[in-house]
């Protein structure tokens, strides 16, 4: 027999356990943008004398953060459907011990929504388009050859959209810099604590575009002088050095999609939702 | 409280137009959109 509660899906003890659930899945993601929860689906508590069990289910949206930006979720924006939303629904397992909410196995999956896709609006495209990464590199050029003393290039790209207008396609976007050591081969990204690293938006043709890129905070100093490693940074099997790291059609990156270490059996099976390598 | 005021206990049909009770428990609000 087991003890199984309902609270209120807006009440606070549902909001925390989802605030926790969501702080946990972003860190979880090493690629793409950070998520923003959207609405609460589920809530039971299975209530245990050694730690109660919470099994929730959350519906996430996708901001315009990186997950390397270090700007707190809260304040990122959500992209609004018209930009093609994409969506996770995660169903997550928290453990409450001395009152502190831990996750111990989540599950989930990725969407994207396309009800709203209009004539001439931007549509996203696979991760590995060869025009639009063609663009990405032309608009990194551009934003290289205005910056003096470094040369950056392209650590990951996150979204890559077009729009289909009278003077041909128009592309946006998205991808993330870091420094480099450039020669006339190739450039091989720097991977030093204090390796400089932005977000770049580009928008526009081959020919005429802009480019606008916000570089990230450096990461902290010590008293010793020693810079402290970021945990967001990727290792380097991640560094972009020449061709996207993502050599599949992915439209969008994907959440985390599983994770179910002891207790397979409290989280339902429903196939490999993500086919993004973690 | 009840028995300071002099009042008698009601159960069974009175809990039912208890407001609360209206309230859907989930899914919670729309943050963004559906």
């Amino acid at each position: 027999q087991v003890n199984v509660q309902q609270p209120l899906c807006d009440s606070p003890e549902a909001e925390e356990a989802a605030l926790v659930a969501l702080d946990y899945l972003n860190a979880q993601h090493t690629h793409g943008y950070k998520y923003a929860l959207n609405r609460i689906e589920e809530i039971k508590v299975l209530v245990r004398p050694d730690g109660d069990l919470y099994s929730l289910e959350i519906d996430l949206l996708e901001t315009d953060c990186h997950v390397l930006d270090p700007t707190p979720v809260a304040n990122c924006t959500v992209r609004p459907k018209v930009m093609t939303a994409v969506e996770g629904d995660c169903d997550v397992m928290l453990k409450k011990v001395g009152g502190a909410l831990t996750v111990i196995a989540f599950k989930c999956k990725t969407d994207e929504s396309t009800e709203d896709l209009c004539l001439g609006c931007y549509s996203l495209l696979p991760l590995n388009d060869t025009a639009g990464l063609e663009f990405a590199h032309a608009s990194l050029a551009t934003f290289n050859n205005n910056t003096v003393n470094v040369t950056y290039t392209i650590l990951e790209v996150g979204r890559i959209s077009s729009q289909l207008v009278s003077g041909g396609p128009q592309y946006s976007v998205e991808y993330v810099i870091v420094e480099a050591n450039c020669t006339d081969d190739a450039c091989v990204p720097l991977n030093e604590p204090l390796t400089e690293r932005g977000f770049c938006i580009a928008k526009g043709s081959l020919t005429a575009h802009t480019v606008d890129c916000k570089m990230f905070p450096m990461p902290v100093v010590d008293a010793n002088s020693t810079a402290v490693p970021d945990p967001a940074l990727p290792p380097a099997v991640h560094v972009f050095t020449g061709s996207p790291s993502h050599k599949h059609g992915l439209r969008h990156h994907k959440l985390t999609s599983h994770h179910d270490p002891h207790l397979s059996g409290l989280l339902s099976a429903e196939s490999a939702e993500s086919d993004e390598i973690v | 409280v009840a028995a300071t005021l002099g009042l008698t206990a009601v159960d069974g049909p009175a809990l039912q137009t208890d407001p609360i009770l209206l309230v859907p428990a989930c899914p919670g609000r729309v943050r963004f959109f559906k």
